[in-house]
């Protein structure tokens, strides 16, 4: 299964953006 | 003065060859045998007389290994990269069906099989009984593939693109080339939205380029839409992306072949906002033919 | 919206006949189709939540008989190479991660040492699913299906099995997009609809409060890993998150779900988070619901509050800390949160005749910050007020231990006459009920003082 869940690394939302009206 | 004989080509050791799929004239689908560069290509060339006790006065029996391109706006020419060829039979007469065996050694085949919008290149053995007023010809059509090994280092595509003030995105996929049976691995990470987006898909794009300069054709063809993302993200959000070739009908890259044409493949990034307007990134990436293990 | 519902479980019946023929016939890769031409109705943007709820749920049954079918495959060795791939070529991504959960159930169940690995993924490829509906059910399917399989202890002999650890950034993970989604939709669609959006999110918020109750169902979370791995980041969303709805709820949710020794070890915690809540969050209603649940508690728990945890210290400064940060508290809801500590006092210290007097003092204080003179007889504030002296009055049932509370006498003086009325017969009724003799003359005096309003 190596290939099959292989993902790059995130960088992590900061939350002020999560959680943010769209703009 | 009609054909007389029925000739057939007869490849050896066939149990043990693979075949693969390529596009016909017709669009359909054919089977034929496959073969790598390199490899020699022998048989037997079967002439069978139609009239039992009957005669067939030739000019001289040969095979020919031929590899072509046919570009579809110049169908009477016919530029051939390769030709290779062997006398079966002097000028003579045959009163019976006879068996010729024949062998092309170490055949080179620069190029893969392609079968496109306006260009097909391709690889067939043709057996030709000379004679005075027509010959008779039989081909056998052979597939060739072109295996590739690239070095470990394969860079990655990463990229900022936008539109000022409405949606900036960083794209990243992990290589630039990609064998068949690959897996692209990226993300999208947006770094402004401000427009109302519905879905992000990739697309993967074929653009066959025939000719030159005033005469160059280009055909695009979309090969596969995979849809990464359902819905609108906002600023920080990442977006995975994983998409398995393996899954699509694919051919390698085939760049300038013989100055005659050229297959490029792209993938393009395409986002979809609320009134159906479309934002894309266009990116071009690398596709080869991995040899596989036991082969290798 | 019946119409829609109707002719989308239409098509989930006939794909779902379909699929099972397929997979009856041992056609898997047929029965995949059918399944994902199946799921694709869960595409639809045309559907309330309500209704599509009522389609998911079809769906998602329908998604079962796969599973079962997979399940007995691979525990017959017949294990399909490459599944967990092939589910991927899907090109349409709802109905492409709702089988990869399916298969990736199906994986872990038979082969612990992709655990990990597989959980992460699968909440991980979640991300591509940004529509706020959408993506909550999606998400609320990948907890569902996962609800027995999380790793539940401290360490592993394979890393790769995963450990509580894993599963708690596994289901944080899932609740921080959910929650995120969840308050996504209040921006959806026209400002007009804003109360319509509301009452959807009213009917969603289990979807989000599933996330908390998996994690309080993890056996290997002790008081330490809640307050070290759990809660900090709960509470971290809760609080970014500053919509109103969705903190109230989740508030309650934590008290609601973890065990009371928990939120014993997290008060500070959980109470500074309450001051950080919106304007808009029903502030006194999460604090007295611990209270009480913490109060019920003593009374069950061998030895009562453990000794270390100043409970009423801690409630007292933080409600304390609550109120001076919210300047939108009614003053009603801030002496309903001194009857709940009074309550709390009595119930946890019931010694403690001090604490009860601390709790007026305090109320004196608030009342002097914001000048209060007088309340108005059946106001509000005066309703709470008089529930806030009657409890030692009924507690004790001892007009004398009453008077040992140097601030009930001041705070007598907020009330207008009839107040004072109401409660000097209160006290006078107790006296006599109990037949409490006043054996000095000084502390006939105080009563008298603390009466006047019959008197004079």
């Amino acid at each position: 299964t190596a290939d099959a869940t292989r993902r790059l690394n995130v960088k992590k939302q900061t939350l002020d953006d999560a959680y943010a009206a769209p703009a | 003065f009609g054909q007389g004989a029925e000739v057939e080509i007869v490849l050896d050791n066939v149990d043990n060859r693979r075949t693969a799929d390529v596009k016909g004239e017709d669009g359909k689908k054919e089977k034929h045998y496959l073969f790598y560069d390199g490899e020699s290509v022998a048989g037997k060339v079967n002439i069978a007389l139609k009239k039992a006790g009957g005669r067939l006065e030739h000019q001289g029996i040969k095979i020919e290994f031929i590899g072509q391109i046919e570009l579809y706006y110049d169908r009477g020419n016919h530029h051939e990269f390769t030709s290779l060829l062997k006398e079966l039979a002097p000028q003579g007469e045959l009163s019976h069906s006879i068996t010729f065996p024949f062998e092309f050694l170490n055949v080179e085949k620069p190029y893969e099989s392609y079968s496109g919008s306006n260009v097909r290149l391709r690889y067939f053995l043709r057996v030709t009984i000379v004679r005075w007023l027509s010959d008779v010809v039989k081909e056998l059509e052979l597939v060739v593939h072109t295996l590739s090994s690239y070095p470990e280092l394969n860079n990655s595509i990463k990229m900022e693109v936008g539109i000022e003030d409405c949606l900036h995105i960083e794209f990243e996929y992990n290589k630039s080339r990609y064998h068949l049976k690959d897996v692209i691995v990226g993300k999208i990470y947006f770094l402004l939205v401000r427009i109302k987006i519905k879905h992000m898909e990739i697309a993967i794009i074929k653009r066959e380029t025939t000719g030159s300069g005033p005469n160059t054709f280009t055909e695009n063809e979309t090969i596969a839409k995979y849809e990464i993302m359902d819905g609108a993200p906002v600023r920080g959000e990442s977006i995975p992306i994983r998409v398995f070739l393996a899954g699509y009908d694919l051919a390698p890259s085939m760049k300038d072949i013989n100055k005659k044409f050229s297959v490029r493949y792209y993938l393009n990034l395409v986002l979809m906002d609320e009134e159906d307007r479309r934002y894309f990134k266009q990116q071009e990436i690398t596709l080869w033919r991995k040899g596989e293990t036991s082969r290798r | 919206q019946e119409k829609l519902l109707d002719t989308a479980l239409g098509v989930v019946k006939v794909q779902a006949l379909e699929m099972k023929r397929c997979l009856d016939r041992s056609k898997l890769m047929d029965g995949l189709k059918h399944a994902s031409t199946m799921l694709g109705e869960l595409r639809t943007s045309l559907l309330s939540p309500k209704s599509y709820y009522e389609l998911y749920m079809a769906t998602t049954d329908e998604l079962r008989y796969l599973e079962q079918y997979l399940l007995d495959e691979f525990q017959r060795g017949r294990k399909v190479t490459d599944l967990y791939e092939l589910v991927q070529y899907a090109g349409n991504i709802v109905p492409r991660l709702y089988l990869l959960i399916t298969v990736g159930l199906v994986y872990i169940k038979t082969n612990d040492s992709i655990k990990k690995n597989l959980l992460k993924d699968m909440v991980e490829m979640c991300r591509g699913v940004q529509h706020p509906l959408r993506g909550l059910f999606l998400r609320n399917y990948l907890l569902q299906c996962t609800r027995n399989i999380l790793p539940d202890t401290v360490e592993a002999e394979d890393e790769n099995e995963g450990t509580v650890k894993d599963s708690i950034e596994f289901v944080q993970s899932n609740f921080a997009e959910m929650n995120k989604l969840w308050v996504r939709m209040q921006h959806q669609g026209h400002s007009r609809e804003k109360e319509k959006r509301e009452r959807e999110r009213e009917e969603l918020r289990l979807l989000v409060g599933t996330n908390l109750v998996r994690l309080s169902q993890l056996e290997s979370i002790n008081v330490e890993r809640y307050k070290r791995l759990v809660l900090p980041g709960i509470l971290e969303q809760v609080v970014s998150c500053r919509d109103a709805i969705a903190q109230e709820y989740l508030m309650e949710c934590i008290i609601q779900v973890f065990p009371d020794d928990f939120h014993l070890q997290t008060l500070h915690s959980f109470l500074k988070a309450c001051a950080e809540l919106q304007p808009g969050v029903n502030v006194k209603n999460i604090i007295i619901a611990l209270i009480d649940r913490l109060a019920l508690y003593s009374q069950r728990a061998d030895g009562g509050i453990p000794a270390e945890i100043r409970l009423f210290d801690v409630f007292s400064e933080q409600i304390a800390q609550v109120i001076e940060a919210r300047q939108d508290i009614p003053t009603e809801d801030i002496v309903a949160l001194q009857v709940s500590l009074i309550n709390l006092s009595l119930k946890c210290y019931p010694d403690r005749v001090d604490y009860v007097d601390k709790v007026l003092e305090t109320t004196v204080d608030i009342f002097k910050k914001m000048e209060l003179q007088r309340v108005q007889y059946n106001s509000a504030v005066s309703r709470e007020l008089s529930k806030l002296m009657k409890i030692p009055i009924d507690n004790y049932n001892n007009i004398m231990t009453v008077l040992q509370l140097d601030h009930f006498a001041p705070l007598i003086e907020y009330f207008d006459f009839y107040g004072r009325k109401d409660l000097s017969a209160y006290l006078v009724t107790n006296a006599l009920e109990n037949e409490t003799l006043i054996p000095t003359q000084e502390q006939t005096d105080t009563l008298l003082t603390m009466i006047d309003s019959m008197i004079q």
